[in-house]
């Protein structure tokens, strides 16, 4: 995958 | 200095937020009508304080954050760090890894969501019915995140109704584990809206033989690769051709055939000039 990717960290929200 | 004085009506309005009782953001705005971003308190059904950030504007708001999967360093194989899959090496005696998609563990703080794993007790105690995923670069500071993100989105369906209403319960019903199954018992694959970015952009972010076994537009839960290695979501994709999803589905069990154990399992294939196009 991009580097953009694997050195962004994924936050999960909920609603 | 000048500052002084906004500073410090700033902090007490901080302060004032303590005050409210609430279970999740969306409850701080129904009650307190509160619709500015920023770090909240909430409590647990047991009565348990933490901290955490409030979405407040996305779509209406009121979206609390629960999680966030980091990736500390793509060369580790199920390391210090791989907190959502195994921190104890790869191993299929351990199917389940560390086991934190389905248990009630907690670590790490709010303000460092960009910077290490972070889960806290609204992940299992939160009745939700929708979910958003925010993807923003390592290290950015959390008055930057929504407009450093790479990707932003959520779902709209209110699917998680049908499964309990939290993740935590959801991968109860589908574990996230070694073996459990094959590419065909993935979890549900849902519809998403962009909030940032478009089924385009969000192709172009995984690797050019991926782009030709999903679908962009959804996210999918407890996917299964062909090796019967399972992860936990596939962000904004459902494997539709093929199945190798440890090239673009991130968490995941304890074991994963080829050594590609990880919280990012097989992003970097390629990196290491082994094969073309997977990266």
């Amino acid at each position: 995958a991009s580097k953009e990717m694997t050195e962004a960290a994924v936050l999960l929200f909920y609603r | 200095s000048l500052n002084l004085g906004t500073n410090f009506e700033h902090l007490e309005k901080l302060r004032n937020r303590s005050t409210y009782v609430a279970r999740s953001c969306k409850e701080i705005i129904d009650r307190y009508n509160e619709h500015e971003d920023g770090l909240y308190f909430l409590t647990t059904a047991n009565g348990m304080v933490y901290q955490t950030f409030c979405d407040m504007t996305t779509a209406g708001g009121g979206w609390t954050l629960v999680a966030s999967v980091h990736e500390n360093s793509i060369y580790g194989r199920c390391t210090v760090g791989d907190r959502w899959s195994s921190q104890q090496g790869n191993n299929a005696n351990l199917p389940d890894g560390d086991g934190n998609w389905s248990n009630r563990n907690t670590f790490g703080a709010a303000e460092g969501a960009t910077s290490d794993d972070f889960k806290n007790p609204g992940y299992y105690d939160i009745m939700a019915e929708d979910i958003s995923v925010w993807h923003v670069p390592n290290n950015v500071p959390l008055e930057h995140w929504n407009l450093a993100a790479i990707l932003r989105y959520h779902t709209e369906t209110h699917f998680l109704r049908l499964y309990g209403g939290n993740l935590f319960q959801m991968f109860m019903q589908y574990p996230v584990r070694y073996n459990v199954g094959s590419p065909g018992n993935r979890g549900p694959a849902i519809p998403i809206v962009y909030d940032h970015g478009d089924k385009e952009s969000t192709k172009n972010l995984y690797g050019p033989n991926p782009r030709g076994e999903f679908e962009p537009g959804f996210i999918t839960f407890r996917a299964i690769n062909n090796e019967r290695a399972a992860m936990a979501i596939c962000s904004g994709v459902k494997p539709v051709r093929a199945y190798n999803t440890e090239h673009y589905c991130i968490g995941g069990g304890g074991y994963f055939l080829t050594d590609q154990c990880g919280d990012f399992p097989s992003f970097d294939w390629d990196r290491l000039g082994r094969e073309q196009g997977w990266s």
